[in-house]
């Protein structure tokens, strides 16, 4: 474990907690994409499968117990809760989802380190974090909204991305034989992904201008 | 075990 790691986790923690509390609190899920909030709960479904054949360590367990109840809860929220059901902006959260999980299983199937269910698995749901944001962004830029509660969440995702890269970095150079392709392409991919956001972002900011 | 090895991040 190293701190840039630990940051990272911790970053990635507070920003599903916060997006969990403030649809709690303010009872509204307005400008949230449900469907970037569905493919994160199947991200962590597909990661954290190993949580009960292996024990890596108390933090580990805990923190998968964090994701896994934090992402389903906010699907729950914005599907199941009335009041904050009827707060989602149903006709602008179109993206076609459905796609992104099938293209990824795919290339799950094709580009592995090894042909197991765990392992299958695992590379799955890190090629669906790498896009897993872009129903969010997508919504973003329609409802053109970047209030608070999404600009922080995504703000935070972002960090929790950068702190992972300078993670591996360190990794790399502090034990040997750490080289893990799959995960460092798909998590600069991720990263790449938010750099754009953060582009608009901080120029809608700069100006004090919409997002566009 | 090499699992685990390799997968010990989040």
């Amino acid at each position: 474990m190293n701190i840039f790691r630990l940051a990272g986790d911790m970053t990635h923690m507070f920003s599903v907690l916060v997006l969990l509390l403030k649809i709690h609190t303010i009872k509204s899920c307005a400008g949230v994409s449900v469907k970037t909030q569905e493919l994160y709960a199947i991200v962590f479904a597909t990661r954290y499968l190993d949580i009960f054949t292996s024990f890596v360590s108390i933090y580990n367990t805990f923190m998968k117990l964090v994701f896994l109840g934090s992402s389903f809860s906010i699907v729950w929220y914005m599907r199941y809760h009335k009041a904050v059901h009827r707060t989602y902006d149903r006709e602008q959260d179109t993206f076609r989802h459905w796609f992104l999980v099938l293209s990824c299983l795919l290339l799950a199937l094709l580009i592995h380190e090894k042909f197991t269910f765990l392992e299958v698995l695992w590379t799955f749901s890190l090629y669906l974090e790498a896009v897993a944001i872009l129903p969010q962004l997508v919504l973003l830029q329609r409802t053109r909204n970047i209030d608070n509660l999404t600009g922080q969440y995504i703000f935070l995702l972002g960090g929790y991305r950068g702190l992972y890269i300078l993670n591996w970095i360190y990794r790399y150079f502090t034990e040997p034989h750490f080289v893990h392709w799959i995960t460092w392409i798909t998590g600069l991919v991720q990263t790449l992904l938010y750099a754009d956001f953060f582009y608009y972002y901080f120029l809608s900011w700069k100006n004090n201008k919409k997002l566009n | 075990k090499e699992f685990d090895a390799a997968h010990d991040e989040l």
